[in-house]
């Protein structure tokens, strides 16, 4: 059978926790939590993230906090994790 | 955001690779002034090192690379990473060599993306002003412009204070031609000129002319620095002009693109760190290199140096045993300046055949 693609909606999910790991220590402070995709984690840190941009803090994955991810950037982590 | 910074305000940093996709020199000067921009408004100042341990290593990688905790993905997306001040990987700075790094406004500038990561290397942690340097994403700024913006220079002055009072700049001295003391930075023959290098200006005399012209160097050739160390004429109508570990070549009045060079491409030990004087014998095509009291010969026709050099200047050239400041060849003769002395040198008898003084062509009564 040919392999199911990922939709849109999840790629973009990966991409954006991709991010919140690297950039907004999701990894670090959702622990076994991200295992079971606790959303709620997720969309506090997508409103950090949103916050730090100043884009509106919706907590949800609009397409201005999109543009914003996949703009190229610096690796070293936004806020907490730098030291 | 900012950290405890370095304990101290003199930093070095070494460049460990470079990226193909610039030129040398210009990787070079890219880092300089990434660093230049927060020594500017600091007391801290930067200096290069080219082997062992420095403050701020600087690398280009890809992908997961040695100990970096830290890992790149590939073009885009993650540009370079820095680490805070601190011993090991502390001070680290590398850059994303899946990247296309450049020098002006196409693909990423190393210049904006240096100075920001180096502003991590120093302490400073991303800021959320839009318009300051330590925004995290990449802006393609006018590189030409001052990239910081007050953010970032409040930031990085919470930690180190502001710059120094610079020492009252000391007003440049005007050489003087008949000074009884003139000593010359380098000197070479242009065609049917000889020029003699002294500071920011030159003197050019004709053959057989007896006037004298005092110029600015810079009103030739405005990139070149002041108080070179030496110049010669090779055989294909060019001038060499050495500073440092730097050379740059000059056809007519135009510095050829490309240039500065470093010496070691023409095939010095890394440790010839300035080159003193230099002369291309018109008859055999090669030029002698002087450094302290060795020198060099290298074969203009090859572009290699000879085998058996360095040799001691005084066996190679018996009765000059001193060092040299300038040297250029006219009618035939060798000509050796040290201090305010001159020495005409007869190359095929190998002897001295006179001693002067080093302005005697500037008609001085």
């Amino acid at each position: 059978f040919p392999l199911v693609r990922m939709t849109e909606n999840e790629e973009n999910m990966q991409l954006a926790q991709a991010y919140l790991n690297q950039f907004y220590s999701l990894e670090i402070e959702g622990n076994h939590l991200v295992q079971s995709k606790n959303r709620s984690l997720i969309d506090d840190k997508i409103r950090e993230m949103q916050a730090f941009f100043g884009l509106t803090v919706t907590g949800k994955l609009d397409s201005n906090t999109l543009e914003i991810m996949k703009t190229p950037r610096c690796g070293v982590p936004d806020v907490g994790q730098y030291g | 955001y900012t950290l405890p910074g370095w304990r101290k305000y003199n930093l070095t940093y070494r460049i460990i690779n470079y990226t193909p996709d610039m030129a040398r020199a210009a990787v070079d000067e890219a880092i300089q002034e990434g660093l230049e921009v927060w020594s500017k408004v600091t007391p801290l100042k930067f200096t290069k090192i080219s082997k062992g341990i420095a403050d701020i290593m600087i690398a280009f990688r890809t992908r997961v690379h040695g100990r970096c905790p830290r890992y790149f993905d590939g073009p885009l997306g993650v540009l370079g990473h820095a680490f805070p001040p601190g011993p090991g990987l502390g001070g680290d700075t590398h850059f994303d060599e899946d990247e296309n790094w450049t020098k002006d406004g196409a693909g990423f500038n190393l210049f904006l993306v240096a100075a920001h990561e180096f502003g991590h290397a120093l302490g400073l942690s991303h800021s959320n002003d839009q318009t300051a340097l330590m925004f995290p994403n990449y802006v393609s700024l006018d590189p030409r412009k001052y990239p910081l913006s007050q953010d970032d220079i409040n930031g990085i002055q919470s930690i180190y204070g502001l710059p120094k009072e610079p020492a009252k700049p000391k007003e440049p001295t005007i050489p003087h031609a008949c000074d009884p003391d003139l000593t010359f930075d380098a000197i070479t023959t242009f065609r049917r000129e000889v020029m003699f290098f002294k500071g920011r200006h030159l003197w050019r005399i004709y053959y057989d002319i007896t006037d004298v012209e005092f110029e600015l160097i810079a009103s030739f050739w405005p990139s070149l620095p002041a108080d070179l160390q030496a110049a010669y004429e090779n055989p294909r109508d060019k001038i060499l002009v050495f500073k440092d570990e730097n050379f740059w070549m000059i056809r007519g009045y135009a510095v050829l693109p490309d240039y500065p060079k470093s010496i070691h491409t023409l095939g010095f030990p890394g440790r010839v760190k300035k080159i003193d004087a230099a002369v291309c014998d018109k008859t055999t095509r090669k030029t002698y290199f002087f450094v302290g009291i060795w020198c060099w010969r290298f074969d203009e026709m090859t572009q290699t140096m000879d085998k058996g050099f360095p040799q001691r200047v005084v066996k190679h050239f018996p009765g000059i045993s001193i060092r040299v400041d300038a040297a250029f060849q006219y009618k035939g003769f060798f000509f050796f300046s040290r201090g305010s002395k001159q020495f005409e040198y007869d190359i095929k008898t190998k002897n001295i055949t006179r001693i002067m003084r080093t302005n005697t062509w500037f008609q001085c009564k």
